[in-house]
């Protein structure tokens, strides 16, 4: 553990709490892609199936039941609860054009050929690209609110965290994980865009709009 | 190089 790790993952916490600090004040969830969501409930739940064989720490245990648990909990938020708020027309994003083509990288390149390792790689790759529904539906509303907005920030800062994570363990630990670092850059670069409207409009107090 | 065994990265 380095303090670049423990950031991101504090960050992917926090975005988790905003969004349902974002869904329960404002009693909706108007802005949030549900095919998203349901994405990294999938990521999650195909990633952690090592939970029931292998032990890494407490905190590594708590931190994956909590993904898992709150992942679920927002796609129960956005289902049942607070379902009238769900606009399914602007979530048009097709997420079969993700899961295909992860699942072929998946099949193309894990570290070994076992069930558990190849759903490792296909939650791996998925993740990268998970966010584009959503990213997709700012990009067709062309406007967000303010919190959402801060959700995004926070999760796209955990994958930020991660690069210097993975610099830093390759100098002290000679270790580098070939997967996770194509996949963590390229899922990085995927929030450019948005990080550049959230730092020249939101922090400075002005809304998250697009141009037209 | 890296040992595969398990993944401690979340």
């Amino acid at each position: 553990m380095n303090i670049f790790r423990l950031l991101g993952d504090l960050s992917h916490l926090a975005s988790i709490l905003i969004l349902l600090q974002k869904i329960q004040s404002t009693r909706s969830c108007r802005g949030i892609s549900f095919k998203t969501q349901a994405l990294y409930a999938t990521v999650f739940i195909t990633r952690y199936l090592d939970l029931f064989y292998d032990w890494v720490s407490l905190y590594n245990f708590v931190m994956k039941i909590f993904f898992i648990a709150s992942s679920c909990y927002v796609l129960y938020l956005m289902k049942y609860k607070y379902r009238p708020t769900h606009d399914p027309s602007i979530d048009t994003f097709r997420v079969e054009y993700l899961l295909g083509p992860c699942a072929v990288l998946a099949l193309l390149f894990h570290y070994r050929f076992t069930l558990p390792e190849l759903l490792w790689s296909f939650s791996i790759f998925l993740e990268s690209v998970a966010i584009l529904p959503q990213l997709f539906m700012l990009q067709r509303t062309g406007e967000a609110e303010t919190i959402t907005t801060h959700y995004l920030a926070a999760l796209g800062a955990y994958r930020a965290l991660y690069i210097p994570n993975w610099i830093y363990r390759w100098f002290t630990e000679d270790m580098v994980d070939p997967i996770a670092v194509t996949a963590g850059i390229v899922q990085t670069a995927l929030y450019l865009d948005f990080f550049y409207v959230y730092f020249t409009k939101v922090l400075q107090g002005q809304k998250f709009e697009l141009p037209a | 190089v890296l040992e595969h065994d398990h993944h401690d990265e979340l």
